[in-house]
């Protein structure tokens, strides 16, 4: 059964793109089938991928628009041994056009039923916006992957996504889930941090994941490469941290 | 003559809303009558300068469907000396709404016409995309700050905005110019960001600020207090760089 998780998180530059590609790389080689959606017009998680976005015959502004299905515009990432529907500024025009369309939140959705048994887990990268391109990632969704940079503005920002998803729950998804919280770039010195840590920890309990993803600069670097960081520097606080999140996330699948 | 900058980069977490929120405060000790344009339905540089979103009687939001002028719905940021157009999540409404408007991208330029007087300086906080809202700002603004993280993905996205600046200039707004870029959470004893600073450098040469804001935890802090960091902690090196950046854009407007 093909797991969903949007990766979603209207505040800016908290790790959501990060999240995403090295989790997909961890996942894969832990012999899951991924399928990484990127469903930002920034295009960060394609090139991040190791995917040149100024080439692409198909995106994944074709599959919401109804042009193309999902398994004609996906691309593997390069010696990752995920699969990867790219996107770049195009997808912008997305949001506009679905306006009109009928089921426009279902569009990404619809286009999955038909690669239901090519992939083992579908992980959406989302635009910092609670915009029609996240409605679109968390109607296709079951669960929701929160990264948060534990920061004051972050956490702010919290309970506007929270009320998101639970609309999106009662309108369009009933099985919509936080799955969980996931404390990104953190440094434990730092006493906000800390503050900001506990105030999740209160309010959401066992939702915060216990892996927790440090500062590391080798996060910032990989990309460069177009590699997850278990590519670039395997030893690294940072790809290591992300291998442990993809054990955490397996073991909470097997046993729910 | 009013100067008014529109403060944007549509990646996220980059230092937009900080640098607005302490750009207007430096400014406002340097007896510049300032408003600081909160166009983000996140809302935070309403809430970094000390204003409560939940209770705004007027916001951005009724002056960009024309329902109030901003004289009315701007409000003075408690102790800081500056006055705050605020916004909050409600914010997410009008660009719905500015798609079937006649002059959708005037709406905030023709509001301001009629605060011509009543301010020298406007900034104005953009969100994390390229969308109707920092159109909007493009459109009203003649000046263009851009915050930059020295990372890849944020280096990426660079060209999209020039892009788009362009593309403003070009069919809605000819005297819009980039003003200049700004560095910021910069860490000196990173390579990356040593590298990604010098290819700026090279492509950006004078237009990039010689004011570079280093990463500081109590810039980070002070938005849970209300204030900007010369309120908070006034010799924190992140607050003393915010006022050496407010010297070095009256100077640029002094002598352009
Ligand atoms: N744990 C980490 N340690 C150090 N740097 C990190 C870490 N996680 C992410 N970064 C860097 O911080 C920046 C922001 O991360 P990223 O782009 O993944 O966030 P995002 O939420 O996807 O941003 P956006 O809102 O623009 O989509 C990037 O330059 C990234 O390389
Ligand atoms: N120079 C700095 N040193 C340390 N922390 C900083 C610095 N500048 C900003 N921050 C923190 O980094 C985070 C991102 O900054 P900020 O929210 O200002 O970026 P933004 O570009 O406005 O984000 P968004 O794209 O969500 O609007 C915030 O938590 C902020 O407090
Ligand atoms: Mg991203
Ligand atoms: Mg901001």
């Amino acid at each position: 059964m093909m797991k969903v998780f949007a990766i979603t998180n209207q505040k800016g530059g908290v790790g959501k793109t990060t999240s995403a590609v090295n989790l997909a790389a961890s996942l894969a080689v832990r012999h899951q089938r991924v399928l990484l959606i990127d469903l930002d017009p920034q295009g960060n998680a394609t090139t991040g991928s190791g995917i040149d976005k100024s080439r692409l015959p198909r995106s994944v502004y074709h599959v919401l628009i109804g042009q193309a299905g999902v398994l004609d515009a996906a691309q593997y990432s390069p010696g990752a041994g995920y699969a990867v529907l790219p996107a770049n500024r195009e997808l912008a025009g997305a949001e506009v056009e679905l306006v009109d369309m009928p089921n426009r939140e279902f569009q990404l959705r619809r286009a999955l039923t038909a690669c239901e048994n090519d992939y083992d887990l579908v992980l959406i990268d989302c635009p910092p916006a609670l915009n029609m391109l996240t409605v679109n990632g968390l109607v296709a969704a079951s669960k929701v992957l929160i990264p948060m940079q534990c920061e004051y503005y972050a956490l702010e920002g919290l309970s506007d996504l929270v009320q998101t998803i639970k609309r999106v729950r009662h309108h369009l998804n009933p099985q919509l889930e936080i799955e969980g919280l996931l404390r990104t770039m953190f440094d434990p010195r730092n006493q906000l941090a800390q503050q900001v840590a506990a105030q999740l920890q209160h309010h959401f309990g066992a939702k915060l994941y216990r892996t927790v993803i440090p500062r590391n600069v080798r996060l910032a670097e990989a990309p460069s490469h177009g590699k997850a960081a278990m590519h670039y520097d395997a030893s690294s606080r940072g790809a290591l941290a992300y291998q442990d999140l993809a054990d955490e996330l397996l073991q909470r699948l097997a046993s729910p």
